[in-house]
């Protein structure tokens, strides 16, 4: 059905959703808080 | 008959407002049912206030032990915390808002009040107890209901408490037993000196045909924004305030450590256990703080893994 | 999705009609159909059989223009001008319109420069009207005009007639991030099991600490 595809072409061009230097920064950074935030509750426990 | 607990039944209402059973039993109510309208107005309501704890005013009924909360208006009142007499700024709207219900057929009394703890947690400080009793001597029956709007988005569901409080010198019977939370530095004393006057209802909560039909629609929307929100980006400070919280505890718990070194030979086990139970509560903090951030890495690297990695 | 709903009548007349046409008409309805202002999917109108019996006639310049809007683009069309029809206006401003949605099949950022070349646009201000008053109020595209970076960002863009060897491709995207989802459900249920062993590991460790407490306190 010609029109479910073009539906479908239009969806997946939509992926990648996001994808750029800010963003792996960002989710780098969010990575590494987290990490660290592990790591001081590791700590706390110690 | 999904709908049926909307109908409003003046004559049974009356009668339960005549023979008042709960002024034989301080626990009498157990129970708290809240539509699904009232919710999401209060916990808007909340969220609006952001860092400032905002209230308002819960209409509905009662049936048998349990208190139905149909609808919520919010009061033109801030900082609840801050005030002796939180409401004294909404008597006016309260009675002009009473008189205009009547007008329009809104049978419901107000049945309760609701008010934010914005990312210090559900429960009663010494303010909302003399509140609350005040409102249990002349406004029976009648509910205190707390939101917390930040930590609602952080854990991803709706932090919310119904309580009651005991009537003056009254010593409950036992420990009511309430689920842990993390109370900040600043408000544990608050929360350690009034957490035996007041006890915790069950709440439970129910939508109309309409709602359902409503949600429904908005079910996409609801997704969408599940979807594209993180609890990272719209809790940093309440997260950099819980790691500065937890840091103030620790450094308290040393502090006392420290002072109490010498004497450590003889301290009293009591004591001792005190303190580890103190610095328990620390680790158990901590532990919770760290838990919310993984499950926050966690749904980004999943989402990540579904959207961003599939190429043309 | 939307614009899916409101083409899906037009194109249902369009290939109704095409059905009981010959010859010229045809050519007629080519004209009416890829100048229509609301749609923008000719592959049904394509797949009819009375079409192909356009193949080389006299009019067979019509079916490769009815192509040429399912499939093709403005600098297409202007690099094979003298074997096609001229177009009207309309035709003009909807093959533009397909122009942008081709481009964005490629790229979510799509530079003022590339897209007033390929639009045959000499400046900003006519392009940025272009884009939203001839796509982004004709609902073919949703997304944000960055001016700063002279740029036009797409979040949503109506799909064109798929070319035959699309298919494929559209297939192997599917299965691929079907592969995806799988491999991460079944990560996350290894997770999942990580962490109750870990769980379980925890609370024997530390049964076995409580009973050594127990025996030291005894003897």
């Amino acid at each position: 059905e010609n029109s479910l595809l073009r539906q479908v072409s239009s969806f997946l061009r939509r992926l990648p959703a996001i994808e750029s230097e800010k963003f792996q920064d960002d989710f780098l950074m969010e990575i590494n808080d987290t990490l660290l935030m592990s790591y001081l509750a590791m700590f706390t426990n110690c | 008959e999904s709908d049926a607990i909307y109908y409003y039944d003046e004559v049974a209402q009356a009668k339960v407002l005549q023979e008042k059973p709960w002024q034989h039993d301080p626990n009498f109510f157990r129970r708290v049912k809240v539509s699904a309208l009232a919710l999401l107005k209060m916990v808007v309501h909340a969220r609006s206030g952001g860092t400032i704890e905002v209230m308002g005013l819960m209409q509905g009924k009662i049936e048998g032990d349990t208190f139905i909360v149909m609808d919520a208006f919010a009061l033109p009142v801030e900082g609840t915390e801050t005030r002796v007499n939180a409401q004294a700024d909404a008597y006016e709207y309260m009675v002009d808002y009473s008189q205009a219900k009547k007008r329009v057929g809104r049978l419901e009394h107000v049945v309760g009040w609701y008010h934010s703890h914005p990312g210090y947690g559900c429960w009663l400080s010494g303010i909302d107890v003399s509140t609350q009793m005040l409102n249990q001597k002349y406004q029976e029956p009648f509910l205190a209901v707390v939101i917390d709007p930040t930590r609602t988005v952080t854990a991803g569901k709706v932090e919310i408490g119904a309580f009651r409080a005991y009537p003056e010198g009254y010593k409950p019977p036992d420990e009511p037993v309430s689920e842990y939370q993390t109370i900040p530095l600043n408000k544990i004393e608050d929360f350690g000196v009034h957490c035996k006057q007041y006890y915790a209802l069950d709440i439970t909560y129910f939508k109309s045909s309409l709602d359902s039909h409503l949600l429904d629609l908005l079910w996409n929307k609801y997704w969408v924004n599940t979807l594209s929100s993180s609890p990272f980006l719209g809790n940093r400070d309440y997260v950099a305030g819980q790691i500065s919280d937890l840091a103030e505890k620790l450094e308290q718990a040393e502090n006392q450590l420290a002072h109490t070194r010498l004497g450590s030979f003889f301290m009293p086990s009591q004591r001792k256990k005190e303190e580890e139970s103190q610095l328990a509560k620390i680790t158990r903090d901590s532990s919770k703080i760290t838990v919310e951030q993984v499950h926050g890495l966690m749904t980004q690297v999943i989402k990540d893994i579904l959207f961003n990695s599939v190429r043309q | 999705m939307d614009i899916e709903q409101k083409q899906a009548e037009i194109i249902e007349h369009f290939v109704k009609q095409a059905e009981i046409l010959e010859g010229s008409s045809l050519c007629t309805l080519v004209v009416e159909a890829t100048s229509h202002p609301s749609l923008f999917a000719f592959s049904e109108i394509l797949s009819v059989p009375n079409l192909s019996t356009l193949e080389g006639t006299q009019h067979c310049s019509y079916l490769d223009l009815l192509r040429l809007f399912a499939y093709g683009t403005w600098n297409y069309y202007k690099g094979n001008a003298t074997h096609l029809p001229s177009l009207c206006l309309d035709q003009v401003r909807k093959l533009k319109q397909l122009s942008v949605l081709s481009l964005a099949e490629n790229n979510k950022i799509l530079p003022y420069d590339q897209l007033m070349r390929e639009l045959d646009v000499s400046n900003v201000r006519e392009l940025e009207d272009f884009l939203i008053n001839e796509c982004m109020y004709a609902g073919i595209v949703r997304g944000k005009i960055d001016q700063l970076r002279r740029c036009f960002e797409v979040q949503f863009a109506a799909g064109r007639d798929l070319r035959p060897e699309q298919l494929n491709l559209m297939i192997q995207t599917l299965a691929n991030w079907l592969s995806i989802s799988d491999n991460l459900l079944h990560s996350i249920q290894e997770k999942i099991k990580w962490a109750d062993n870990m769980n379980e590991a925890d609370r024997k460790h530390r049964k076995e600490i409580e009973d050594r407490i127990e025996e030291v306190k005894k003897s």
